[in-house]
């Protein structure tokens, strides 16, 4: 474990309390791509089928199962409770569009061909692509509320500091893993021009509007 | 590295 693995947990558990907290305080999911939300609720199933089988650690088992629990709670409250505010008009990305090939990538491109690696490949690849209908749905509605915008960029800071850890890992461990370095890359590189949008906007004050 | 023993990361 190092300090930019660490921090990088930390920004993702925030991100995703962030979105829960917005959710229920608000009582709406107004803004919010349920595709997105649901898709990140298959990432952390099937990367953490071994949550019983493989103890890596107190932290590993206590992160996965909150993780597990908050996408589940959010995606309840998006199409169950709060599914009045719903705004799927404009949650209109073809989900499927992502979740075939990425799962046929999956099973071509592993580190080993057995259930359990497919579906852990399947989450790392998924996971890389999961945001587009949200970032897809803010470009529809042209803006996003503020709350949003510091989930989005909590999420995307996440896997930006995971890069690092990665050097840091290859650096002193000689540890590396292509599959999860080179999804990282695109789902990095996916929320650069978030990125740019929030550092000029949202961090001067300005509501997050995009030029319609 | 070889086959990844166990992904230990989240």
């Amino acid at each position: 474990m190092n300090v930019f693995r660490l921090t990088g947990d930390l920004s993702h558990l925030v991100a995703i309390i962030l979105l829960l907290l917005k959710i229920w305080k608000t009582r709406s999911c107004a803004g919010i791509s349920g595709k997105s939300q649901v898709m990140f609720a298959l990432v952390f199933t099937t990367r953490y089928l071994d949550l019983f089988t493989n103890f890596i650690s107190p932290y590993n088992s206590v992160m996965k199962v909150i993780y597990l629990g908050c996408s589940y709670a959010t995606v309840y409250m998006i199409y169950m409770k709060f599914k009045a505010s719903y705004d799927g008009n404009h949650d209109t990305f073809r989900a499927e569009f992502l979740i075939i090939p990425v799962g046929g990538l999956a099973f071509l491109v592993n580190h080993e061909f057995t259930p359990l690696e497919i579906l852990w490949t399947f989450s790392i690849y998924l996971e890389s692509v999961a945001i587009l209908p949200q970032l897809f749905m803010i470009t529809k509605t042209g803006e996003a509320e503020t709350i949003t915008t510091h989930y989005l960029f909590a999420l995307g800071l996440y896997r930006a500091l995971y890069l690092i850890n990665w050097i840091w890992r290859y650096y002193f461990e000689g540890f590396f893993d292509l599959i999860a370095i080179v999804a990282g890359c695109v789902q990095t590189i996916l929320y650069c021009d978030f990125f740019y949008l929030y550092i000029t906007k949202v961090l001067h004050g300005k509501k997050l509007s995009l030029p319609a | 590295a070889g086959r990844i023993q166990s992904h230990d990361e989240l």
